[in-house]
């Protein structure tokens, strides 16, 4: 834990009175740590180490009785500042807002798209989803039953299509019958792979979404950076979605990613369910992340 | 300057990088940098070698052989949601024909929606009998079932294919051990190997994964999948040395051929590179 690993640093010191710049070095050193173990990238971690290091120099962590604390307070505040600094939200007008979902294989994209659409329906808004997926098996079937679950309109390929052409084709009919929101949702791909990148690309370019969303598993490790900056200069990604955190990942890739991006992180996922999705609390994640 | 009593400070610090890049623990990575700072290795290259061959040793010997396998033999496949379960059981099916067994594919994903439509999808490409269930259906109902149809099929390799789920979540932790009991009532000494599917992109929550999971259901081997992408898996060094599960086999694709058996010393090297 990182503040028992701050008490370590600063145990021996007590009674000394000031700390030495050498002694927050070493308490920089255990945060970086936890950083790491975090699964936040190397660079990442030490360019956020170098920001905090001025705060933890300054007068109230060296004469504080408690520096541990004083310097776990400041990379905390730091980390929440980043992480929710830019409060944006999903632009949902004019209609048909697009939002376009993508991510590595098995991130929680299609999964997500049936999650969002469950909350802006209740909203009152006309959502129609948009399976773009034509790879993986029953990829659009999986979509359909979601829909269903939801109660909101799908609309999946035709025999023929390209992936881009899916897009424009639910476009298409988002703008004709009057949808409100269409959500493409797209298949997995790694940002190595050129083909896929340029498909993507060629979505995008198609159905000129408001919104451009990365979806990233919570769990995700320190690729996250190369995988987020890769796909936003191919496309410009306008928010990120972390899902699974319901489970025990520490979540550093949210700040990876934020390194990489700028983007807000505008939703996070914590379960399986349609309703299993929740507003992003920095707050929450920094706490996380720190351990 | 390379002088003697270890290599210098860029190169040590270079392989540090690489190594933390790659998501091998910083617990594992420190240990190896002191290694590296006591020993008397020469140089780059010294150290690059002295390295991989600590690594290596961290990574259990695999010995699962289709044709050694008991008949029939049933294999489990688990893991976190998304991380390649019912593609790597497909690639499952398509090895264990290729190497002279006839395996039967089980459905046992009763929860998310499409997932055993997605194995049929499967089965039906490679054709491979599947038993399957209704979404909503009891898992371990399938799984009995599936075990009944290898005798009555004459089928010798069963392959379940399970639902994704958080190993920090109990209740689906038990389920899982149901599933273990109602294979063992139906085909005794099943299953003889359960598999945990690794995502390669995963960061340092693989080996609490590995971890959960193991002490739920014994875990006799891994798939490391996505290892296509450039992600490098290095939390398996961790899985090996504190749980000794072996990895048997890499998923480098999305295709039914897309598995091979997992080479530990090319691993090794292009983590390194
Ligand atoms: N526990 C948990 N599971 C999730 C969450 N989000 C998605 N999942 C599950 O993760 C798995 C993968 O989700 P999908 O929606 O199929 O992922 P995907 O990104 O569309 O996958 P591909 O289309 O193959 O790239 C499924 O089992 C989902 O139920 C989450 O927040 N928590
Ligand atoms: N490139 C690549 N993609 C893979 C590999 N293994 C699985 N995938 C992809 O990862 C995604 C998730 O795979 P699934 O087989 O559905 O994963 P799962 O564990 O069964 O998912 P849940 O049942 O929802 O928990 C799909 O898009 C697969 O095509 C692999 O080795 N390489
Ligand atoms: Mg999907
Ligand atoms: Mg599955």
């Amino acid at each position: 834990r990182l503040s028992s690993a701050l008490q370590g640093v600063f145990r021996n010191l007590r009674g000394y009175g000031r700390l030495t710049e050498r002694n927050v070095q070493d308490a920089l050193r255990e945060v970086r740590r936890a950083l790491l173990e975090a699964d936040v990238n190397y660079e990442v971690a030490r360019d956020f180490i170098a920001r905090v290091r001025e705060a933890c120099l300054g007068e109230a962590v060296l004469s504080s009785v408690t520096p541990g604390q004083q310097i776990v307070k400041r990379i905390h505040d730091e980390l929440v500042r980043l992480l929710g600094g830019s409060r944006r939200d999903f632009t949902l007008s004019p209609a048909p807002a697009g939002v376009l979902l993508l991510g590595l294989h098995g991130a929680g994209k299609t999964t997500t798209a049936a999650k969002l659409a469950r909350t802006w329906s209740r909203e009152g808004r006309r959502v129609l989803l948009a399976a773009c997926d034509l790879r993986r098996p029953a990829a659009v079937e999986q979509l359909r039953a979601l829909a269903a679950r939801v109660g909101v309109d799908a609309i999946g390929p035709e025999p023929g299509d390209t992936v881009a052409g899916a897009g424009a084709r639910a476009l298409e009919t988002a703008r004709r019958e009057g949808y409100g929101v269409v959500l493409y949702d797209s298949g997995g791909r790694f940002q190595v792979d050129p083909d896929l990148v340029a498909e993507l690309h060629d979505l995008h370019r198609t159905v000129a979404p408001a919104n451009t969303v990365l979806v990233l598993d919570a769990a995700t490790g320190r690729e996250a950076v190369a995988v987020a900056r890769t796909f936003h200069e191919s496309v410009g990604l306008t928010g990120l979605v972390l899902t699974k955190l319901d489970g025990d990942a520490r979540g550093g890739a949210a700040l990876s990613v934020h390194a990489a991006t700028g983007c807000p992180i505008l939703r996070v996922g914590t379960g399986e369910k349609p309703e299993d999705l929740e507003p992003f609390h920095p707050d929450r994640i920094a706490a996380r992340i720190l351990g | 300057a390379l002088g003697r009593g270890g290599p210098d400070e860029d190169t040590v610090e270079a392989l540090e990088v690489a190594l933390l890049g790659a998501d091998v623990s910083a617990v594992l990575v420190d240990e190896l940098v002191d290694r590296l700072r006591d020993e008397r290795t020469r140089g780059a290259e010294g150290a690059r070698a002295a390295v991989a061959d600590v690594l290596a040793a961290a990574l259990p010997e695999p010995s699962f052989d289709w044709a050694a396998a008991p008949r029939p033999m049933a294999l489990l496949v688990v893991g976190v949601n998304g991380s390649g379960k019912t593609t790597t059981c497909a690639k499952l099916a398509r090895a264990a024909a290729a190497a002279g067994r006839r395996p039967l594919l089980a459905a046992a994903d009763t929860y998310r929606a499409a997932g055993a439509e997605q194995l049929a999808l499967w089965a039906e490409r490679l054709d491979c009998p599947v038993v399957a269930g209704r979404t909503g259906g009891d898992a371990a109902a399938v799984v009995f079932d599936a075990a009944a149809a290898v005798e009555a099929r004459d089928r010798d390799a069963l392959l379940v294919d399970t639902a994704g789920r958080m190993h920090t979540r109990e209740p689906l932790m038990r389920e899982l051990e149901k599933l273990q009991r109602a294979l063992a009532k139906r085909m005794p000494g099943a299953p003889h190997e359960t598999w945990i599917a690794l995502d390669a992109a995963m960061g340092q929550n693989a080996i609490a994964q590995a971890r959960f999971f193991h002490r739920v259901t014994p875990l006799t081997g891994a798939v490391v999948t996505k290892l296509d992408g450039s992600a490098r898996a290095g939390f398996l060094f961790s899985i090996g040395r504190e749980l000794g599960i072996p990895v048997c086999y890499a998923g480098l694709g999305e295709g039914p051929d897309d598995l091979a058996p997992f080479d530990r010393t090319a691993f090794v090297q292009a983590l390194l590179d």
